[in-house]
């Protein structure tokens, strides 16, 4: 599930690694 | 004892929703009922959005070169999508924030996200809504509801199901202790397909659930049957958000626009 989730996974994992919009 | 430690886990999540939103109903309302010394742009037509693309929302439509020759419904779901990004962000954030959610299996971390933050976003959505628009680009922009209803389909059918959820839903009068609560009940939800450790999740869920109920009790003493109708939200939001995927999912196979990364992560395999 992680690996299909990569973006979410990274957000729960490191709060400093903001999103490009 | 147990009432001291119920009201403690209330107050660490609405703290929590307070550091992270970026939003809350209290800034929405000033802004809405016309209390703040700018009001916001009002956008309601065509030449009004041009507008607000030149100066509000700037960021957005200029991150993206490919966005200039596009009709004006791509460009503002584009901009909706933008929003909807900072917001899964900031709910992630929040999440991380409420007491026990850190703790889970990190495959559970992201089902609950996956499966509840648009539930979450659309119920804090409300709180930026009135009958006749929707505040944007953090609450410097207003736009109108019914030029929202006069784009072309599907796009029309975006924002009206939202509204109507909305209207019934501001009825209920919370305030943002109540929906720090209620969103924090929607995220740790024990039902959500997939999940390993369900009775952990249970258990998160009994205990933001109870405070739920009696925060509500002694924040609106007079409206005994709150709890009841906030759980029946809990079932029309779940709707909203399944109505919500399909469209999404329609708008990507039908026009020429693209889903973020995120956005795609989340709704992949989802209903």
């Amino acid at each position: 599930l992680k690996e299909k989730h990569k973006i979410l996974h990274r957000l729960l994992q490191n709060s400093s690694s903001p999103v490009d919009l | 004892p147990q009432v001291a430690d119920q009201k403690t886990l209330a107050k660490q999540i609405y703290e929590a929703y307070l550091k992270n939103f970026n939003m809350n109903k209290s800034k929405a309302r000033t802004i809405l009922t016309g209390k703040t010394s700018t009001p916001p742009f009002v956008i309601h037509d065509m030449e009004t959005l041009q507008l607000a693309e030149q100066t509000l929302v700037a960021k957005m439509v200029g991150s993206s070169g490919a966005l200039l020759n596009k009709d004006a419904e791509v460009r503002i779901f584009h901009c909706c999508q933008c929003t909807s990004v900072e917001t899964v962000t900031e709910l992630t954030e929040f999440a991380k924030s409420v007491p026990g959610f850190s703790n889970l299996d990190l495959n559970d971390q992201v089902t609950l996200l996956k499966y509840g933050v648009h539930e979450a976003l659309f119920a804090m959505l409300a709180s930026c809504m009135n009958k006749d628009g929707l505040l944007v680009a953090h609450g410097s922009g207003f736009i109108t509801r019914e030029f929202l209803k006069s784009l072309r389909r599907p796009f029309s059918q975006m924002m009206e199901p939202k509204f109507q959820f909305a209207m019934k839903f501001n009825s209920l009068e919370l305030d943002d202790s109540d929906l720090a609560l209620f969103v924090a009940a929607i995220i740790c939800c024990g039902d959500r397909p997939g999940l390993v450790n369900v009775p952990h999740i249970e258990r998160m869920q009994e205990s933001i659930v109870n405070v739920l109920h009696l925060h509500l009790k002694s924040n609106h003493p007079d409206n005994e049957f709150l709890f009841p109708k906030l759980l029946q939200k809990l079932v029309d939001l779940r709707q909203l958000v399944t109505e919500h995927a399909q469209l999404v999912q329609e708008i990507k196979k039908t026009e020429d626009t693209s889903l973020h990364p995120l956005l795609q992560e989340i709704y992949r395999d989802m209903y």
